[in-house]
């Protein structure tokens, strides 16, 4: 089989400021990935180092340079699957860790679990050895921008980046 | 959002899926993408699909396993993954994207959304895009 790598970097009204960013980041997120497959590696933990890749990123709605909610926090998501088994793992409202997705590798292959929120995935991931961050250190310019730019508007785009607005996207 | 779906030399598929969710979003809002289905499915015997967009929108059509059965009945890669994004968004109105890669190693990519960053490497030949039609 060739192995073989896919990595998006977020859907929506992506403004041209954004776009060379966000291009640079999902090659170098693809040549992690595939760095691994090329060494008999897993897809696991090609499409984890990957995803790890861009959530250092703050051109990516992901880890570091997360959106914002109402309160100015970052509350994070992420999960990961197996193909070969199925076997599933998930977290969600994670405000202080830098690789979500990390976590959730470990609740596929450490929990009986599939998904684990809030203070119960703090716990799993303090247990399971992932260093905590200070959630202000997860936050970026552009996120804290584009909270005030919602606060102003008040209302959700069709999307997920940006309002649906005729931005400079053709 | 940000995604991925691999194929590895034993021919076994994984996806990952990680997001910060939408911006001025409610204490506590859940999105699609920690529900299996919806953001993220895998299936060897199939392919794999990660999505990314307005994420009440991805869960309500569970986007994801939606591209997965259109292959497992015969579309490819691209087929399913056009169809099924294109048809949550006239069902549904909001927009979306999504990756995929089938048990052979195919690529789809679609998004109804103006931009979705994406790169792919297959055969040691990288490629990558961000508008429609690239």
């Amino acid at each position: 089989m060739v192995p073989t790598i896919i990595v998006h970097g977020g859907a929506g009204d992506i403004p041209g400021s954004r776009v060379e960013g966000k291009l640079k980041g999902v090659k170098l997120a693809a040549v992690i990935g595939q760095r691994i497959l090329s060494e008999g590696g897993s897809a696991l933990d090609a499409v984890e180092a990957a995803v790890v890749s861009m959530e250092n990123d703050e051109y990516f709605n992901a880890g570091y340079g997360s959106v914002l909610n109402l309160r100015g926090e970052v509350e994070m998501e992420a999960s990961i699957m197996c193909g070969k088994d199925l076997n599933v793992g998930a977290v969600t409202l994670i405000k202080e860790f830098l690789h979500p997705i990390s976590i959730a590798h470990k609740v596929l292959t450490d929990s009986p679990h599939s998904l684990l929120g809030g203070e119960g995935a703090k716990l799993f991931a303090l247990e399971k050895g992932f260093s905590p961050v200070p959630p202000e250190s997860l936050i970026s310019e552009h996120a804290r921008a584009a909270l005030n730019s919602f606060l102003e508007h008040g209302e959700f785009g069709r999307t997920e980046i940006g309002m649906d607005t005729k931005s400079d996207v053709g | 959002t940000v995604g991925a779906v691999a194929l590895d030399c034993k021919g076994h598929i994984a996806v990952a899926t990680s997001t910060g969710g939408m911006s001025g979003k409610a204490v506590g809002r859940i999105g699609d993408t920690p529900q299996i289905g919806s953001g993220t499915y895998a299936d060897d015997y199939i392919g794999g699909v990660s999505t990314t967009g307005h994420g009440e929108t991805i869960l309500k059509y569970c986007l994801a396993h939606s591209i997965i059965k259109l292959m497992e009945n015969g579309k490819d890669a691209s087929t399913a993954t056009k169809m099924a994004v294109e048809g949550m968004t006239k069902r549904l109105n909001n927009t979306a994207g999504a990756i995929t890669l089938s048990k052979n190693g195919d690529v789809g990519i679609h998004f109804s959304s103006q931009r979705l960053a994406w790169a792919y490497i297959k055969s040691n030949k990288l490629f990558y895009g961000i508008n429609h039609d690239e």
